[in-house]
């Protein structure tokens, strides 16, 4: 999976951070820190298409369907997440409650196209 | 792409680099509200003493809880610090605990374990064996009690103990009440109440004892109302 840098072209994972403490939120939320809210951008043009790795989703396996008959369709490739994971959180809620959760699928690892 | 800057699908012109960073924040603002079922940030307007939130971590991380029920199942763990007061009059008052369950209401919530963590003091006399007691109490008022654990406490020293209330804190989370009341009582043949907050010699002024504020720890999970309503094939 490609990063980002300031020029983006094709598909890449562009890392985007908050603190916590930046936004006034660290007083009821005890960790972490802050969170990678990392997303996906970027092109997919035709010949990356289900690279890298993303073969397995419905959508590609429809896509390279249609490519192997030669249907040209104006369906086009997606820059999406391809590897997340969940995000550990300890919290305090409105009863100053201590609740500790693993959010599924918060933070993004990397991207591909569909 | 294109020559055109902005957003190709909905039109809008780029947004400078300040303007795109206050926006993205917004949106991560919203996702952790939206993921941990939260209409709101929570307003915080104690902060729990410091030394009882510590203590209450080293709990939960020593694996008490956390390793015997995988977190997997979309379970999280909850830890309520008890609001204390002395019920009756000493040598026989027992210690009123409130724990306060409003976000939980109407979400379909298991219990899957539930510990209440109370501090014991020693009486300085050599080991010896106490009596402890938690009661379902209605009201601050209230004269009716409900038992609901008794065990035998071997007091080498002072420290913490617990008692399992998995079973009573899943009736009362189904009952939707939002104070959970209970009294409990740690006592050698009619002493007096060694799990009270009153008289441990760190005691603050107000006689509440930060360091030994005692807490309830609860594994949950929600409910998926799908299996509640799932067909079966005869």
């Amino acid at each position: 999976s490609l990063r980002c840098g300031d020029d983006v072209t094709v598909c890449c994972k562009r890392d985007f951070y908050i603190k916590f403490k930046d936004i006034q939120w660290q007083d009821w939320i005890i960790a972490p820190e802050g969170y990678h809210m990392n997303y996906c951008m970027g092109q997919c043009p035709q010949h990356l298409s289900g690279s890298p790795g993303i073969a397995s989703s419905f959508h590609a396996t429809v896509f390279s369907q249609l490519k192997i008959n030669g249907i040209n369709t104006a369906v086009t490739s997606c820059c999406v997440p391809t590897e997340r994971r969940p995000l550990s959180m300890m919290y305090f809620n409105s009863q100053h409650n201590i609740v500790k959760m693993d959010v599924p699928d918060m933070i993004v690892d990397s991207c591909g196209c569909t | 792409g294109g020559d055109s800057p902005g957003c190709v699908s909905c039109g809008l012109p780029a947004l400078d680099k300040e303007a795109e960073d206050r926006l993205m924040i917004e949106v991560a603002k919203q996702q952790i509200l939206s993921k941990l079922h939260l209409k709101e940030r929570p307003n915080i307007t104690h902060t729990i003493p410091r030394v009882a939130l510590l203590t209450a971590l080293r709990k939960l991380q020593a694996g008490r809880v956390s390793n015997t029920i995988p977190t997997k199942d979309h379970g999280y763990e909850i830890v309520s610090f008890a609001e204390t007061e002395e019920r009756g009059i000493a040598p026989n008052a027992s210690l009123g605990l409130t724990f306060q369950f409003l976000q939980e209401h109407g979400q379909n919530i298991q219990v899957l374990q539930s510990s209440l963590w109370v501090y014991a003091r020693s009486s300085g006399l050599d080991p010896h064996r106490i009596r402890a007691q938690v009661f379902l109490s209605g009201l601050p008022g209230d004269s009716n009690r409900t038992l609901l654990v008794e065990k035998t406490l071997d007091i080498q020293e002072s420290n913490w103990h617990t008692f399992t209330i998995t079973r009573p804190l899943q009736a009362f989370l189904d009952r939707e009440h939002s104070h959970l009341h209970l009294e409990v009582s740690c006592r050698e043949d009619g002493g007096e109440n060694l799990c009270s907050l009153q008289g441990s010699s760190s005691s603050s002024s107000s006689g509440d004892n930060p360091h030994h504020q005692p807490f309830l720890v609860a594994k949950v999970r929600q409910h998926d109302d799908q299996s509640k309503h799932s067909l079966r094939k005869r």
